[in-house]
């Protein structure tokens, strides 16, 4: 931001344009600026300089109502939706390894059973992770693999398993509807105690569409937690300002690179630091 | 619907009789928005829509009896101008091997849009040769074996122990032995803010001298379509690009950006996972997406 003598239009017009610029939106920063003109009247705020400060606060507060942890109750299924090239497998493989660091049995679903080598990316991330892997043939049903893994995991004592989906495109109806599936028999065939995770798996660089793909995987499959990948990227993520106004999912995990280990949770300083 | 907008915000300034700069200033804000909510950079927006104002508090607006069409009329057309005209060709070597290098961010479609080249090229009588240079991500080789395979086309891969470009170098002499006139190197998604990898694609330009470096940009690419497209711009050098995932509702903002950034083509669009599914692009058709 440029140095500004006073609180003046120019102001709220630069802060308008990072915001914009880092995917928060149209309708959000207006929102995000009214609250911020209000809560500098409130305060008396007079120094420019605390004005970035009062909206950093402000994108904190928002978050925060809606961030979450890594689920850790078991037995737990996870299961991983998104659109295409997200970073779902990814996200599973470093999952995984989450899990085994503390100490839990994983076995992973490879339920993509379209994409060519899908299988083979996910098994090569199970091995990288020491989890065990369920996976038929190419072309086969994808609830038959992910209730073969639930059975599996039930005769294993597995802690922890995480289903793999194909991507697809929100707006693409018998896809989503093979996903409600897979959904079903997930919420059939658990164990009755096991807590049931479904993580939309959205990629930072994404504009205004993750909002229409939060909004109609919730209304598919009840997501429950977000991750949001590809934050190593210059890519801010603001986007999820609004998915989580809207949807009130919680986001729980941010991806920050290609690596195992390159999984965090989600931080509401960090992130509204960052975005600023 | 930005056509509709427009009508309204006109529509209630048609009762005054004339137009002033002030009426125009209220559609402009219209478009602006639109434009905004599409994903279309927000540098790129400001210059459009002071281009746009220009024509708008002309003669062709103020005097007209329906000046809310002539504004929509006047907005289409100069973002189908923005857009570039439709040059979906491949531009083949006049003689000699025809390089293609494909770049781009993780997940954008390379590999699948690797295969589609491939079928399309091969359609047009060629014989392309598909190469595995993604030594990083897991079973990248694989995918583009079996993509490969669908298509029809050979793929050269030296399995993931080599570096990419020892492969492309290696790629080059095989097709030469093997009567392949056009090679389609498929690279690993990398970051534009990635220094080592920007240089390997460097090396890659230096050892091999392709013909057309295509940047594959996934189409619901938000604000940072333009840092994305302008980095490999300068570090590497583009000549056309292909948008992918058009097939979903996404409205494709990032198309004016990376074509405002780059002034290079886009030459084709990705409408599906299946290898039939690229088309040519028309800008008329992606500027009503865009206007929604
Ligand atoms: N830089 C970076 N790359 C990532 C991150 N997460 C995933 N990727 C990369 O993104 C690309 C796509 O990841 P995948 O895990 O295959 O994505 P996917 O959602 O499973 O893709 P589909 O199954 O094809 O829909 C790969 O190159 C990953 O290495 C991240 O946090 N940062
Ligand atoms: N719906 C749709 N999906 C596409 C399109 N193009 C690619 N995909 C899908 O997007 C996902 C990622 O495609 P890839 O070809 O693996 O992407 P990539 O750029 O090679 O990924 P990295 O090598 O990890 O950087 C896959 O699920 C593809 O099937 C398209 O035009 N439409
Ligand atoms: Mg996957
Ligand atoms: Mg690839």
């Amino acid at each position: 931001l440029t140095s500004h003598k006073k609180i003046d239009e120019g102001l709220f017009e630069e802060l308008e344009e990072v915001l914009i610029t880092a995917d928060v939106g149209v309708d959000t920063t207006i929102e995000l600026m009214d609250d911020l003109r209000e809560k500098i009247k409130q305060e008396k705020t007079s120094n420019p300089e605390d004005v970035k400060d009062v909206l950093k606060a402000l994108i904190q507060e928002k978050l925060k109502q809606y961030s979450g942890k890594l689920p850790d109750e078991y037995p737990l299924v996870i299961m991983v939706v998104g659109v295409n090239g997200s970073g779902k497998t990814t996200t599973i493989g470093k999952l995984a390894y989450k899990y085994r660091e503390k100490g839990k049995k994983v076995l992973v679903g490879a339920g993509d059973t379209f994409r060519a080598a899908a299988v083979e990316q996910l098994e090569i991330w199970a091995n990288r992770a020491d989890a065990g892997i369920i996976k038929h043939k190419a072309g086969s049903d994808p609830s038959a693999v992910i209730y073969d893994a639930l059975k599996a995991a039930a005769a294993r004592g597995i802690d922890v398993v995480i289903c793999d989906t194909a991507g697809r495109l929100q707006t693409q109806k018998n896809l989503m509807e093979e996903l409600k599936k897979i959904y079903r028999v997930i919420t059939n065939e658990a164990p009755k105690n096991a807590a049931v995770e479904v993580l939309l798996v959205l990629d930072a660089t994404t504009g205004q569409n993750a909002l229409s793909q939060a909004k109609l995987f919730k209304e598919a499959v009840d997501v429950s937690g977000i991750a949001l990948t590809k934050l190593d990227g210059t890519a801010k993520g603001g986007i999820i300002l609004a998915v989580t106004n809207h949807t009130h999912i919680p986001i729980k995990l941010i991806g920050v690179g290609e690596g195992i280990e390159d999984l965090q949770e989600f931080d509401p300083e960090a992130f509204a630091d960052a975005l600023l | 619907s930005l056509s509709e907008k427009l009508q309204n915000v006109f529509k209630k300034l048609r009762s005054k009789g004339k137009l002033s700069e002030k009426d125009v200033k209220k559609a402009m804000r219209e478009v602006k928005l639109a434009l905004l909510e599409a994903d279309v950079n927000f540098k790129v927006v400001k210059k459009f829509i002071n281009r746009v104002t220009e024509r708008a508090v002309g003669q062709e607006v103020m005097k007209s009896l329906t000046p809310g069409q002539q504004v929509v009329k006047i907005v289409r057309d100069e973002l189908t101008d923005l857009m570039g005209k439709t040059s979906s060709q491949i531009n083949y070597s006049p003689g000699g091997i025809t390089v293609i290098l494909l770049v781009g961010l993780q997940g954008a479609g390379k590999t699948t849009t690797a295969g589609k080249l491939a079928y399309r090229i091969k359609k047009e009588g060629h014989y392309p040769l598909l190469v595995a240079a993604d030594v990083y991500r897991p079973a990248a080789v694989k995918q583009l074996q079996v993509v490969g395979e669908r298509a029809d086309v050979p793929v050269f891969a030296m399995g993931e122990k080599n570096s990419p470009v020892d492969i492309v170098k290696a790629s080059m002499s095989f097709a030469k032995n093997n009567g392949r006139d056009v090679v389609l190197v498929d690279t690993a998604g990398r970051l534009h803010i990635d220094e080592t990898l920007m240089e390997e694609l460097h090396q890659m330009k230096k050892a091999v001298h392709p013909h057309e470096i295509l940047l594959v940009v996934d189409a619901m690419t938000g604000q940072d379509a333009v840092n994305v497209a302008d980095s490999f711009n300068k570090k590497l050098g583009i000549d056309g690009v292909i948008l992918t995932k058009l097939d979903g509702d996404t409205r494709g903002g990032a198309a004016i950006s990376v074509k405002a950034v780059t002034e290079c083509p886009i030459k084709f669009v990705g409408t599906g996972e299946k290898l039939e599914e690229m088309e040519p692009f028309y800008p008329d058709r992606m500027a009503s997406r865009i206007l929604g």
